[in-house]
């Protein structure tokens, strides 16, 4: 899976996912990276793109509710998507990457590791795969 | 950061394999870095958030290394079914696909679902006829099919297992019992 999130200098915040899905999958299996909400989601206040196991981000709407931790509980970027991993996976393992229409970044996973990167206009870029 | 400042995040998947061999390591930080510049370098055209989310996404498509379009992991039957999600913050627009089997790039149909359809969703052959409709590049299903992708398949079913992590080494001596402290046949990344 792949995914991209960005805001813009209007603050406008974007997110897009795109995936083969699952190797030996059944046909017609659908995961989490087309589903709205689940896999991909953006407003006017964060973007956020999601990978893992597709069936517990489903169960957990994550890509929402770190948009939605941050509208109803007031969280930061980085707090909701701390909490989302931690309280909204059960046992599921996933990663995923967002931005806030403040320019934040916030990068959260609970794998072995995770391809990401990221670059802000203050000229930090940054590319990991571990911890 | 501030109001007003850009920001780009990109991933290539959760859930790396602890003996990916270096060469593999070090062409995934390649193309990731490679995909952050394009953004960059649109953002200072002021290309929207939008577009290059798009951009991006495509440039990750075409390049076997990741999970998705070209290298995209394969079915039971061998075969791909890609699926991609593309959202607007402004207005919450958005625009899916599933089950894509000749498009080259999964993400830009999404884009044209969204722009160019009255629905959100198109999956299988609807969403490819949509596909010939507008134009999208498509191509042979061989064109998505690699060597290692086969390889992981014939590794999956071999283990009898589903879900399987993708990014593993090709070398057959690989300890397939674990990934990340859960027995591999429940493990499911994507």
């Amino acid at each position: 899976t792949v995914g991209c999130v960005v805001v813009d200098s209007q603050g406008r915040c974007a997110a897009a996912t795109s995936t083969g899905g699952l190797t030996n999958k059944m046909s017609g299996r659908i995961g989490d990276s087309p589903l709205i909400g689940a896999g991909t989601y953006a407003c006017n206040m964060c973007g956020v793109s999601c990978t893992g196991e597709g069936e517990a981000i489903i169960r957990s709407t994550l890509a929402r509710d770190v948009a939605a931790i941050m509208e109803y509980k007031g969280y930061k970027l980085q707090e909701a998507v701390d909490f989302v991993l931690n309280k909204r996976l059960d046992e599921g393992k996933a990663g995923l990457i967002a931005v806030s229409n403040h320019g934040e970044v916030a990068i959260g996973f609970n794998t072995v590791g995770m391809f990401r990167g990221w670059v802000t206009e203050n000229g930090i870029m940054e590319v990991k795969i571990w911890d | 950061m501030g109001k007003g400042e850009w920001a780009i995040a990109v991933h290539g998947g959760a859930g790396v394999h602890p003996n990916l061999p270096k060469e593999s390591q070090y062409k995934a930080k390649q193309l990731l870095t490679r995909c952050l510049q394009l953004g960059v370098d649109a953002l200072r055209l002021s290309q929207s958030a939008l577009d290059v989310v798009e951009l991006i996404v495509r440039e990750l498509e075409i390049d076997p290394i990741f999970n998705s379009g070209r290298g995209s992991a394969l079915t039971a039957k061998g075969t791909v079914e890609m699926e991609a999600s593309i959202m607007d913050g402004v207005g919450r627009r958005c625009g899916a696909v599933s089950g894509l089997s000749t498009v080259k790039n999964p993400v830009s149909l999404a884009r044209l679902v969204m722009d160019k359809s009255p629905h959100s969703y198109l999956a299988f052959e609807g969403a490819e006829e949509f596909a010939k409709q507008q134009g999208a590049e498509t191509m042979d299903n061989s064109f998505f099919i690699t060597e290692e992708n086969l390889h992981m398949l014939n590794l999956a079913k071999q283990q009898n297992s589903i879900v399987f992590d993708y990014r593993i080494p090709s070398t057959n001596n690989v300890s397939m019992e674990k990934m990340n402290g859960l027995p591999m046949k429940i493990y499911a990344p994507e």
